[in-house]
């Protein structure tokens, strides 16, 4: 967060427009490992006592202090016996997100050096209610936990909710338990941020999946750590990682994992897999791993370094000693260097930081559409930078595995660390907006995010609507809402039938015929996605209505960029007299057969007043 | 197969909580857990309730505990509580 935010344009202190005393009445309620409250990032000076509509608890056990930055902690994670039960924060995740969403602003963070700057909150003002559900004692997250904080944080009136926590996979709504608490958010009010998982970038990755939550991908900003190797033939690779430990430029000899065992197959070997080194051919060596999971057992074993080989080496970790994480072709250079002569030997230097203004790219672990339960809703909705994010952590816990080191802010990578980014954009659009439904400020940042040409396979999948831009999302012009019956009769298209619609709803209701064919692509959505039959011709239409939160009297036109598909709206012209004005329109997307290697064809439909651009992505894709 | 005995958690999703104002959810899911368990003293089971903001309980089940609650007018899932992983 001492970049990312400047790289998304909400730039500190008064550079950004803010709305100090809504900001300040803002509660976020974070659902993860809980914080740790001692940091600078959670410090209540200058805060005033809770916003009155608090109806939360300090129950962070023993020795827990709340403050008026931190107003409320709940613990839902089991008691372990000899174990304090504390929301303290055991895996310093909950501390990284929580200070990403709403931190105050703290000059001079690094991270040994390295990522130095102001490290701030979306909202630095907001407060923060602390809900704790994982932690190492459970190995995770238990899901009942979760439900139980939901279940406090609506009641305890936050304005906000954001978990990055997910299951392996999308699940249906009766049996996924972040969608169930979220629903219920959403009816009292309450945007739920989720994190869209790490599974990328296969495609159908993507876990978290209702229309009723907020689905956040994960993209790098403008700086990275690299590692650069320099080789004896004085040739220098460069590899990711976060690598603080100074080997002052000593070249050391260089064993391959595959050729340092004595009692494990080359291929278990060569990935330096546990109880495959043999300490007498590593000791005090660099070894070549074919691969970054296991590096620290070359560490254990005595080596000095590893260089390591990773497919998808597009983001730096930290590790407790001296790594590079190298692409394959660099891979490659350094075992042909090692082929080429008796000695090898080789220098693992410092992390750099390098800085270039450039479009953020999709993170290849941030997982990707389609919508593997609801095909016709697109999931991801929106990326945020996720990698390389330097944020709060609990000095409780070593900032990587078989560390011995405590650091007050350490470096994460993941969808968890871009959830709280919009987490923190969704709270600075309500302190300008505090009626706004939580589907209005959705579609606020959605419609408003910067378009990103991407070369990924299906940017759609990737991206959603595109990066968020928080300055933008302030002024949308026009926004899609979606309320708790728009989401009941989306359930009635489902299928939810009877006795479980009642009950969800809370309401005597049953799905009357209209509502029993309602189709998910008719949902008022902020994007448009409809799934065809492969190789046949196709015409899809979708239904929408906005709603003017711009100006009085004013005519939006629609454009439709990209255009792959045959899009027609009607009208494509429409008059807002006030503000709450609202329009309907119909866009009708037809197009020949899509085949295998053209899955995916996307526009864009654009309405513009001249002043706001609202822009929603139109995919239509293959099942294949 | 797993034995019928065996219990783990399940929750049991109940939908929105009831608009009436006499109603009581804890007693209510205390009832349902007597009722299906045979026991009349649930505590062993009960993991927690969901009473604030929608309507449930986890509790430790068997698997044909589960398909008893399934089925029940009042109750829109049941399904085993998991261990989610931080993203």
């Amino acid at each position: 967060t001492t970049a990312s935010w400047d790289f998304v344009g909400l730039k500190r202190g008064k550079r950004a427009k803010r709305n100090p005393s809504i900001e300040s009445d803002t509660i976020i309620g974070v659902i993860d490992s809980g914080i740790y409250p001692l940091s600078d990032s959670f410090s209540d000076r200058g805060f005033g006592p809770p916003p009155k509509k608090w109806k939360g608890v300090c129950h962070g056990g023993k020795h827990f202090p709340c403050n008026n930055k931190v107003i409320g902690a709940r613990n839902y994670t089991p008691k372990i016996k000899g174990i304090p039960h504390s929301v303290m924060d055991n895996m310093g995740h909950g501390s990284h997100t929580a200070s990403t969403a709403a931190g105050n602003a703290v000059k001079d963070v690094s991270f040994y050096g390295l990522a130095n700057g102001t490290a701030r909150g979306g909202v630095p003002a907001a407060r923060i209610a602390v809900y704790k559900v994982c932690d190492p004692g459970i190995k995770g997250c238990t899901s009942d936990g979760i439900l139980s904080a939901f279940d406090d944080a609506i009641a305890d009136n936050v304005d906000l909710i954001t978990i990055s926590i997910g299951d392996e996979k999308g699940l249906r709504f009766e049996e996924d338990t972040i969608a169930i608490g979220a629903f219920h958010a959403m009816v009292k009010g309450i945007l739920t941020v989720n994190s869209a998982g790490n599974n990328g970038p296969e495609l159908s990755t993507v876990t978290s999946v209702a229309p009723w939550i907020f689905t956040v991908g994960a993209s790098d900003t403008n700086r990275a750590f690299v590692t650069k190797a320099v080789l004896g033939d004085g040739k220098t690779v460069v590899g990711r990682s976060v690598n603080t430990f100074d080997l002052k430029g000593t070249k050391y000899p260089i064993v391959y994992g595959k050729s340092a065992s004595s009692n494990c197959d080359s291929a278990s070997a060569g990935l330096c897999s546990p109880g495959c080194l043999d300490r007498k051919l590593v000791r005090g060596k660099i070894v070549l791993c074919d691969s970054a999971q296991n590096v620290e057992e070359a560490k254990y074993m005595g080596a000095i370094a590893s260089i390591a080989r990773s497919s998808l080496a597009d983001a730096a970790y930290v590790f407790s000693f001296p790594v590079s994480v190298l692409s394959a072709p660099a891979y490659n250079d350094v075992l042909s260097y090692m082929n080429s002569t008796k000695n090898p030997i080789a220098a693992v230097l410092k992390s750099e930081t390098i800085f270039n203004q450039k479009v953020p790219v999709i993170a290849s672990y941030s997982s990707r559409g389609p919508n593997p339960i609801i095909p016709d809703i697109l999931k991801p909705d929106i990326t945020a930078p996720g990698s390389e994010i330097i944020a709060a952590y609990s000095p409780t816990v070593p900032p990587s595995i078989s560390d011995t080191r405590h650091v007050k802010y350490s470096i994460l990578s993941g969808t968890s660390m871009s959830c709280p980014h919009v987490a923190g954009v969704a709270a600075y659009v309500k302190s300008f907006h505090p009626r706004w439904s939580p589907s209005m400020i959705q579609s606020a940042i959605m419609t408003t995010a910067w378009a990103v040409n991407a070369s990924t396979l299906m940017p759609e999948f990737a991206y959603g609507a595109g990066h968020v831009n928080p300055l933008a999302a302030v002024h949308p012009g026009l926004v899609y809402e979606a309320n708790k019956s728009d989401h009941i009769a989306f359930l009635c298209g489902l299928s939810y039938t009877g006795k479980n619609l009642r009950l969800i709803s809370g309401e005597s209701c049953s799905c009357t015929k209209a509502q029993s064919k309602f189709l998910p692509r008719d949902l008022n959505y902020p994007s448009m996605t409809a799934k065809v039959p492969a190789r046949k011709p196709f015409k899809v239409t979708f239904r929408r209505t906005v709603t003017n939160v711009g100006t009085s009297n004013t005519t939006y036109k629609a454009k439709v960029v990209g255009s792959k598909l045959d899009v027609k709206v009607i009208p494509n012209v429409l008059s807002l007299k006030s503000m709450h004005d609202k329009k309907s329109f119909k866009v009708t997307v037809s197009g020949k057969g899509l085949r295998a290697g053209k899955l995916v064809v996307s526009s864009q439909l654009i309405w513009s007043d001249g002043f706001h651009f609202v822009r929603s992505p139109i995919v239509v894709y293959a099942a294949n | 197969a797993k034995n019928d005995q065996e219990k783990q958690v399940y929750i049991v999703y109940m939908g929105a909580l009831p608009a009436r104002v006499d109603y009581m959810p804890m007693s209510h899911h205390t009832s349902i857990l007597r009722e299906v368990t045979g026991e009349s003293s649930i505590e062993s089971r009960l993991v927690r309730n969901y009473k604030r903001s929608f309507n449930g309980f986890a509790a430790w089940l068997t698997e044909s505990e589960r398909q008893i609650l399934t089925n029940m007018e009042n109750i829109v899932s049941v399904f085993p509580s998991k261990t989610l992983k931080l993203q």
